[in-house]
């Protein structure tokens, strides 16, 4: 299957969402 | 929005631990699963939550691995394997530890690695008077390939300057061994 990827900005952007 | 409603899953479910040094205990007594997560959610929920690395008392690690391997060479997937060791001085707790840590986990539960991603097991750091160490562990040392591949990267990740030199240990070469006599398989 697909591996899910995340790189670091979308891992930062997550951080901060509610 | 969807980010708000759904958490965002991670390939693997990862454990995160903690080990403190009682020397009145035995030493696998000593490392605890503080929890495991595999959104990324709960990983930022756990992170956010727990006491930064430099904040720890000497002789204490913090460890995310996959879920079940644990953080020792023993285990049966960390065995044939080894580590990519950063050695910090006693002045780069403060303004780089966490930094180099919080990077090492994002590369880990990001899958960072890209087709190497298999190869990695997990991340400690070890906090200790005489300089702190981070390590990223990987399963099999002899996979040159991939091992050489995964130091570029972690350095990549980390901006280690170039002119500073990480190495890669095999597991069965640090086995009942002081740090200081363990031989590089490479470095990068």
């Amino acid at each position: 299957g697909t591996r899910i990827v995340y790189d670091r900005s979308r891992l930062m952007q997550l951080r901060n969402s509610p | 929005d969807p980010d708000s409603v759904i958490k965002h899953p991670l390939q693997n479910s990862w454990a995160m631990w903690f080990f403190k040094n009682d020397k009145t205990r035995d030493w696998k007594d000593n490392l605890r699963v503080i929890t495991t997560f595999d959104t990324v959610e709960d990983f930022w929920g756990l992170y956010n939550h727990t006491l930064p690395a430099s904040k720890l008392q000497s002789g204490c690690d913090y460890s995310v691995f996959k879920a079940g391997i644990q953080p020792m060479w023993e285990d049966a997937q960390n065995k044939k394997g080894g580590r990519w060791l950063i050695n910090l001085n006693k002045s780069q707790r403060q303004p780089h530890l966490d930094d180099l840590w919080l990077e090492t986990l994002l590369c880990l539960i990001g899958e960072g690695f890209d087709e190497y991603s298999d190869d990695i097991c997990g991340a400690t750091v070890n906090i200790r008077t005489k300089g702190d160490k981070l390590g990223l562990w990987t399963r099999d040392a002899s996979r040159n390939d991939a091992t050489r591949k995964i130091g570029i990267k972690l350095k990549e990740s980390l901006n280690v300057p170039p002119k500073i030199v990480i190495g890669f240990q095999a597991h069965s070469d640090t086995a009942g061994k002081a740090g200081s006599t363990v031989k590089n398989r490479f470095t990068v």
